[in-house]
């Protein structure tokens, strides 16, 4: 069945409870992507024939695998989101560096993001309090 | 922009041609 | 990680497309019944001699490709109520909804319940009242019980809950906790 690939990479996710970042699944968006590639040339011919030959009775299929390219896609941007939200929440948890254990399950892509992101965050803190700046990422628990 | 940024280069450049745009709107709660 | 603020599931009818939990509710079987032909698609019988679906097939066919292909005016695929949401169960729902076992029925009672709405049948107003009362009937066991049980073992309070219902206790636990650390002047 189409988008098996593509609903594991979601439930590894889920399995990774409380925000843990498991490793990139290299292998798993590009088995996606493949599957994403066979479906759309086989819809092409598809398309290709109920225009030229009147084989309207090619619609459903085509519709059904334009179903399953929309759900890869989905699968595919729903997990890279989630995989930056986790990644978003160490540059709260654990400060600026992060442990090497982490890193070693970013891709190289993430790596960039998170440093961004770092940047994006230094900035609006320097852009507060006047001339010093406010490091918002300290005192997360009121004082007693 | 970020998110936007390593959306493409990770994996929507490499979908079909009308499935390289994810609308991050949708990423906000309804 | 408290600072892990996941997309979170769509309310009543709707989905957000990026949500984890929303993806798996949507990997949901229900019972459907192909209305025509798909042509070289024929992956369910492998000894056939055509590569087709053919038309009259029933398949369990999952809740996002039953979304993508129903379509009112072209029929494609028409779908059935799941036995859970049928009028036998409707009826034992309204005469105690919290002696079902909604993990073992479900695990998505309320959620794929919502989302059979979208597909026409006559049923489909008795459906959503069942859910909602459903929900009500159930909902103040579920709050009474996240709200009294702490620092214990609370596996044998969930494991008859639906995911929704879950996460619900789960959202007074962590109520429950944060109050109590209050109180003992540990959240500064």
């Amino acid at each position: 069945m189409f988008c098996e690939k593509a609903i594991e990479l979601i439930r590894e996710l889920q399995r990774a409870s409380d925000g843990q970042l498991p490793a990139f699944n290299e292998d798993g968006i590009r088995q996606v992507l493949e599957e994403m590639k066979a479906l759309y040339e086989q819809n092409q011919t598809d398309v290709n024939e109920a225009k030229s030959e009147g084989r309207s009775d090619l619609i459903p299929t085509i519709k059904f695998r334009h179903c399953c390219l929309l759900r890869n896609q989905r699968c595919i941007a729903a997990y890279l989101y989630d995989r930056l939200l986790r990644i978003r929440s160490l540059r709260w948890e654990y400060g600026s560096v992060l442990p090497t254990s982490i890193r070693f399950h970013m891709c190289a892509e993430e790596l960039e993001w998170f440093n961004q992101y770092k940047k994006s965050l230094a900035t609006y803190m320097r852009s507060l309090g006047g001339d010093e700046g406010l490091d918002v990422t300290q005192d997360m628990q009121p004082p007693k | 922009a970020n998110t936007e940024t390593y959306l493409k280069s990770v994996a929507l450049k490499h979908m079909p041609p009308n499935l390289q745009a994810v609308d991050l709107g949708k990423s906000v709660q309804k | 990680t408290q600072s892990y603020l996941p997309v979170p599931p769509g309310v009543g009818m709707e989905e957000n497309f990026l949500s984890l939990d929303d993806i798996l509710l949507s990997q949901e079987k229900l019972p459907t019944r192909t209305e025509c032909v798909f042509p070289r698609l024929g992956f369910v019988e492998k000894t056939s001699d055509t590569r087709d679906i053919p038309e009259g097939t029933k398949m369990e066919m999952p809740l996002w490709l039953a979304k993508g292909l129903y379509d009112n005016k072209r029929r494609l695929v028409s779908v059935e109520q799941p036995k859970i949401y049928r009028q036998g169960w409707r009826t034992v729902f309204s005469a105690d909804p919290n002696v079902v076992d909604l993990h073992k029925m479900g695990p998505y009672y309320y959620g794929l319940g919502s989302q059979l709405l979208h597909f026409d049948s006559p049923e489909n107003p008795e459906i959503a009242q069942t859910v909602l009362q459903t929900y009500i009937g159930r909902f103040r066991r579920i709050m009474d019980s996240s709200q009294n049980a702490y620092n214990e073992d609370t596996s044998a309070l969930v494991e008859r809950l639906d995911v929704l219902e879950r996460s619900l206790f789960r959202t007074g636990q962590i109520g429950l906790n944060d109050f109590q650390r209050w109180e003992k002047g540990q959240a500064s």
